[in-house]
């Protein structure tokens, strides 16, 4: 912002800009706005604008997770393309890096090579996986897989789904049904649902994130592909009106580029 | 919900008959929010508002409240209506489908991770075939776990050839797979390449390989259209490494309304061809622009 004591109306709509630039949606550029015009001055702005930000993110971060006992059941949702099953892989890299035995379940029986894709994975991170048939029923995947976690001392399941869009309402269902199907063996599970949300989404990833949580109970943000050159200014919008935190962010295509969410640095690079 | 839309902007004329700039700068700032939630740039926005404020207010619009019912009467907000929608169809061009081959000719189909390259290759393979020509699929994502895999499943689904092979060096299979096309005289190459960001300078070289390898008659740009304002920049970093004649609108079967389209489109000049609908092969469409204008006005 140009150096100057009082905001006018063109620094008032120069930060403007910024804040849409990065995806921030209108209810949550003008609340930043307001924000910013509180600040009184240019020089205070950037720091009014990283305060008002990071309140927002606090308003939703979680708690740490307690331990469960027996296999931790964890449901990875998104539409189509955003990164889950890429994401699965880091996951599972990082449980078996802290000494955790971990089993993938390839219930994306639809799409092409989506099984083999997992299946790649797996071996990359040494996880044990458990595979349907292409075209089969993903329940019976997810069914299946918990059920060998129970009897292999497995200590996290992660289930890999097709891609959705939240227009396709037979798929939507059938994400409700994977999480009530996994609940017939594990009464609290699923322990976890991700959704991984591609970092360069505009203002359609809050309906994904209103939409998703209507089908499962959606506990953490992944957002992908911040390692781009979107700024990912929508988890900011997901946080005040549908109070879903991010839990991880991905960086990259291979399998250490995933980091866990630091509000702080992520609104200092924000503004940036 | 926050964004009212079009369709409130329009009401701000019931029982007017004439368009001012105070009714016309009213309906415009509910256009406005229609559109940022959209994704459309700001300064697109500031221009469109501009240009259909000349129009609406500028002119002597001549609207008569029906007194006579065999003339054609046209309403305030029906002018209203009009004069967004041809602005926006005006910024974003018409689509236009491949021309016939000639010789053996090259498509390139790039883009970011995950925007549906292989499934939108598989999809015009599909449709140049329905028009009777000769495709030959290529395997080039040699990065991908199963890439390879998932182009000769979708090519087995359409009865369309593959070309794949094992190796690290994405413009020799190109180059290899031309060879072989040209020598069985097929009309279309079709190069399916690994997503890629336009800030990586070793995948974005890895493309200028490929693009001097096989010297592309067409190289398309597939955009999500769930994508925000960044796409802009990412087209433009396409767009100076590559001479890009096409866009490829995907994900249009969703409820994202499509706006960082219109920002590509004028930002870059260059034409959205295509849109695709689905995740079948037959969900590809050539782009018509007045139906991503009612969907973007909202
Ligand atoms: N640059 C970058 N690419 C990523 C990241 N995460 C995933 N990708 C890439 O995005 C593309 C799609 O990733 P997938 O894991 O197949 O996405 P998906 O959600 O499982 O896709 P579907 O199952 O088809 O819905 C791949 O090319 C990945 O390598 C990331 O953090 N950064
Ligand atoms: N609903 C819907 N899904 C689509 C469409 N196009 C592609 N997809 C899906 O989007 C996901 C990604 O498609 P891909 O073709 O693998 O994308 P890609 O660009 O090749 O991905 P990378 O090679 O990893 O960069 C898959 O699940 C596709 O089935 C579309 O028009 N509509
Ligand atoms: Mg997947
Ligand atoms: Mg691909």
């Amino acid at each position: 912002f140009s150096r100057r004591n009082t905001l006018d109306a063109s620094t008032l709509s120069e930060i403007e800009e910024i804040l849409f630039a990065a995806d921030l949606g209108v209810k949550t550029a003008d609340d930043l706005l307001e924000a910013a015009k509180q600040a009184g001055s240019t020089d205070a702005v950037h720091a009014a604008l990283e305060a008002r930000a990071l309140e927002i993110l606090s308003g939703v971060s979680t708690p740490p997770e307690a331990d469960v006992s027996g296999p931790k059941i964890v449901l990875i949702v998104g539409v189509n393309g955003s990164g889950k099953t890429t994401s699965i892989g880091k996951l599972a890299a990082r449980h078996i890096a802290a000494g955790k035995n971990v089993l993938l379940a390839a219930a994306d029986t639809f799409r092409a090579a989506a099984i083999d894709q997992l299946g790649i994975w797996a071996e990359r991170v040494n996880a044990e996986i458990v595979k349907g048939s292409p075209g089969g029923d993903p329940a019976a995947v997810a069914f299946d897989a918990v059920k060998a976690a129970q009897s292999r001392d497995v200590d996290v399941v992660l289930i890999d789904t097709a891609g959705r869009l939240q227009t396709q309402g037979n798929l939507m269902d059938e994400l409700g049904k994977i999480a009530r199907t996994v609940k017939k063996l594990v009464p609290d599970a699923p322990h976890e649902v991700l959704l991984v949300l591609d970092g360069n989404t505009g203002q359609n990833a809050i309906r994904q994130a209103q939409e998703f949580s209507r089908q499962v109970d959606v506990t953490g943000i992944v957002l992908s592909k911040l390692d781009g050159t979107a700024k990912g200014g929508v988890v900011l919008g997901i946080a005040q009106e549908v109070g879903i935190p991010v839990r991880f962010v991905g960086v990259g295509e291979g399998v250490e580029d995933l980091i866990d969410f630091e509000p702080g640095a992520f609104v200092r690079a924000l503004f940036d | 919900t926050l964004t009212r839309g079009f369709k409130n902007a329009r009401d701000r004329f019931r029982g007017t008959t004439r368009l001012n700039e105070e009714n016309v700068g009213e309906a415009l700032r509910e256009v406005r929010m229609s559109l940022l939630e959209a994704d459309v740039d700001l300064g697109i926005v500031r221009d469109f508002l501009e240009r259909v404020t000349e129009r609406c207010v500028g002119s002597e619009v001549q609207l008569k409240a029906g007194k006579k019912k065999d003339q054609q009467n046209v309403s305030a907000g029906d002018y209203f209506t009009k004069s967004c929608y041809d602005e926006l169809v005006a910024l974003m061009g018409q689509g236009e489908d491949l021309p016939p081959a000639k010789g053996t000719r090259v498509v390139l189909l790039a883009g970011l991770q995950g925007t549906g390259k292989t499934t939108t290759a598989a999809k015009l393979a599909r449709h140049l075939k329905h028009r009777g020509e000769k495709v030959l699929l290529v395997a080039a994502d040699v990065h991908r776990p199963a890439a390879r895999e998932q182009l000769r499943v979708l090519g087995e689904s359409i009865g369309v050839e593959v070309f794949s092979r094992e190796g690290d060096d994405a413009a020799a299979i190109c180059a290899e797979a031309l060879t072989s096309a040209r020598e069985q005289n097929l009309d279309t190459v079709i190069l399916d390449t690994a997503g890629r960001l336009q800030i990586d300078d070793n995948l974005m070289t890895e493309l200028d390989a490929i693009v001097t390898a096989t010297e592309p008659d067409h190289t398309l740009l597939t955009c999500d259209s769930m994508m925000g304002r960044e796409a802009v920049n990412v087209a433009k970093g396409f767009a100076d490494r590559l001479l890009l004649d096409g866009l490829i609108l995907t994900k249009l079967d969703g409820d994202s309304r499509g706006g960082a389209a219109l920002a590509i489109r004028s930002a870059t000049g260059v034409p959205i061809r295509y849109v695709t609908l689905g995740e079948d092969t037959e969900r590809i469409e050539v782009f018509r622009a007045e139906g991503l204008a009612s969907r973007i006005l909202g």
